[in-house]
């Protein structure tokens, strides 16, 4: 039996926002530690990596570890269907072809259930080895989104460029060319707003504008983000969801032939 | 010229 409630059904659905447009299915592995998902984009250019610990829930059971397979585009619609301030119930049986969520209402006035049926997916885990990575970058996520976002009218990738000064962020294409540099701030009073660098060495790698676009999705999860860079090694840029665990993303650099 | 490199030439299957 797996039983994992969610006080908050609004912060699962994020969840789901920020992995749908990259991701068309993804397996589920739900074990006693939590719930677990691991998947490429199509064109395996992209990892996503979503760790929700079991502590994070209100309620959390799972007698059995299980895989549940699923098509995004259907839980969607099935979230859909939850109001903003309901609770979520997860269940499904050990061996079970389909999972059950029930939404209820603050005041229980309304409860729904939705049945959706799982897939098998043949899924195929990578092993993501222990990077020391030359700069991490900790910022707001929204500005985050709004760089990339800027940027992304102009040129197909981006420059990512961090040095102890700062982190620069360029773009070129057919009408030319723009740069966002942002320094380190000194505003240590409001974590939620500063620019944090961890540096080593500099590092400066390109990258796809239409997967960090994709990658943004996730903004409404967290105030801030985190970029780790290391020289010929892929972006991981993570967003921590508060007292559930948290959601990375992995991207490969575009790299010289 | 720069070409995308996959995740898989960094990430190998467990």
């Amino acid at each position: 039996m797996f039983e994992a409630r969610l006080v908050n059904s609004a912060t699962f659905k994020k969840i789901l926002d920020a992995i749908k447009d990259l991701l068309d299915q993804a397996s589920f592995d739900c074990s006693e530690s939590g719930i677990q998902l691991q998947a490429m984009d199509n064109s395996h250019v992209s990892l996503v990596s979503l760790n929700l610990k079991s502590d994070g829930f209100d309620k959390y059971r799972c007698d059995r570890s299980l895989t549940m397979g699923m098509n995004l585009a259907s839980l969607s619609k099935v979230f859909r269907c939850s109001g903003s301030d309901d609770t979520v119930t997860i269940k499904a049986q050990d061996d079970a072809d389909t999972v059950t969520f029930m939404f209820e209402s603050k005041k229980q006035e309304k409860i729904s259930d939705y049945e959706m049926k799982l897939m098998n997916l043949d899924q195929e885990h990578l092993g993501i080895p222990e990077t020391e990575f030359s700069c991490i970058i900790k910022m707001p996520s929204a500005e985050f989104a709004r760089i990339v976002r800027d940027l992304s009218q102009f040129g197909e990738s981006i420059v990512i460029s961090c040095t102890k000064e700062g982190v620069k962020f360029s773009t070129q294409g057919d009408i030319g060319t723009g740069n966002v540099k942002l320094a380190q701030t000194n505003n240590f009073d409001k974590e939620e707003e500063s620019v944090i660098i961890d540096m080593q060495e500099p590092v400066s790698l390109t990258f796809a504008c239409q997967y960090l676009n994709l990658f943004t999705k996730a903004t409404p999860l967290s105030n801030q983000v985190t970029l780790s860079m290391c020289d010929n090694v892929p972006l991981v840029v993570e967003y921590q969801i508060p007292d559930l665990g948290h959601l990375c993303y992995y991207l490969a650099p575009k790299i010289e032939e | 010229k720069l070409s995308q490199k996959s995740i898989t030439s960094f990430f190998k299957p467990n």
